[in-house]
């Protein structure tokens, strides 16, 4: 099974 | 007072039409560098940026920066009133809630007025570091599209792995599984129907097809383009905007429990 990631986990908030 | 003046209007239509079902409603910042727009789809699973740079404007007036909450939807409804040779003005105020399209017949002698509400949006702007990718892809945006539907009637996801060997799609469904592979192809006569692929490290990732097929609705933009890859990283599929800057899209990958 894969899991989707979110952009979120990769990308910090501004 | 912003004032932003586009000869080849089209460019903004065809803009509209490759992002408005990923992203419902975004801000568009304009600011001296130019016009721009980052957004997430409402999954936050993938994620647009939009540049369209000052210099690629016929004339740019922004006195400060602005951001203007729009939704993508209404604004493409609005812009499919220009007729494919008009030139295209973005007009807008401080202090008010709306934005004008001006769209002028190349002839001049048919000027129209949209006026457009605005509304508030609340996004989260994330930082996108500078990075090294294992594996760069250039390729006809056309084969892309036309890897992304095929590979979208069998499978879900897609696995693309660069090697050596060249940029291997597969993906696997009920019905079955496929297998494209595409080879370096280097085309002297016209560069823009080359694979071209810089390989740092072999790479291979698992990605929702449906997010591919929704790119590719950028395919008129660019006769090209770039697929960027690393094993830690959210994919990136650029699309360049000629002279004026590009469309970036990216997405997360799926990885294995």
């Amino acid at each position: 099974d894969t899991r989707q990631f979110e952009i979120k986990t990769y990308f910090s908030k501004k | 007072m912003l004032e932003l003046r586009l000869i080849q209007g089209s460019l903004l239509k065809k803009v509209l039409e490759a992002i408005k079902d990923l992203v419902t409603e975004a801000n568009f910042d304009c600011s001296a560098t130019g016009f721009s727009l980052q957004a997430m789809d409402s999954s936050h699973v993938a994620l647009v940026a939009l540049l369209l740079r000052s210099e690629g404007f016929d004339h740019y007036r922004c006195d400060r920066n602005l951001s203007m909450g729009i939704n993508l939807n209404n604004m493409s409804k609005m812009l499919r009133c220009a007729g494919p040779e008009d030139i295209i003005t973005i007009k807008g105020d401080d202090g008010t809630d709306t934005v004008t399209f001006m769209f002028e017949s190349q002839k001049q002698d048919k000027i129209s007025d949209f006026e457009m509400k605005l509304m508030d949006i609340d996004s989260e702007h994330l930082g996108i570091p500078d990075a090294e990718y294992q594996a760069i892809v250039r390729m006809p945006s056309a084969e892309f599209a036309r890897i992304c539907k095929d590979l979208g009637s069998i499978g879900d996801t897609v696995v693309i792995s660069v090697t050596k060997e060249g940029v291997k799609f597969f993906t696997r469904g009920d019905v079955g599984s496929a297998n494209i592979v595409c080879r370096q192809n280097t085309s002297v006569d016209k560069p823009e129907d080359s694979t071209v692929i810089e390989m740092n490290e072999p790479v291979s990732l698992t990605f929702a097809l449906r997010y591919m097929n929704s790119f590719t609705k950028a395919t008129t933009l660019s006769e090209v383009v770039t697929i960027s890859l690393s094993s830690e990283l959210p994919v990136v599929v650029e699309y360049k905007i000629a002279e004026m800057g590009y469309i970036r899209f990216y997405l997360a990958p799926k990885i294995e429990d």
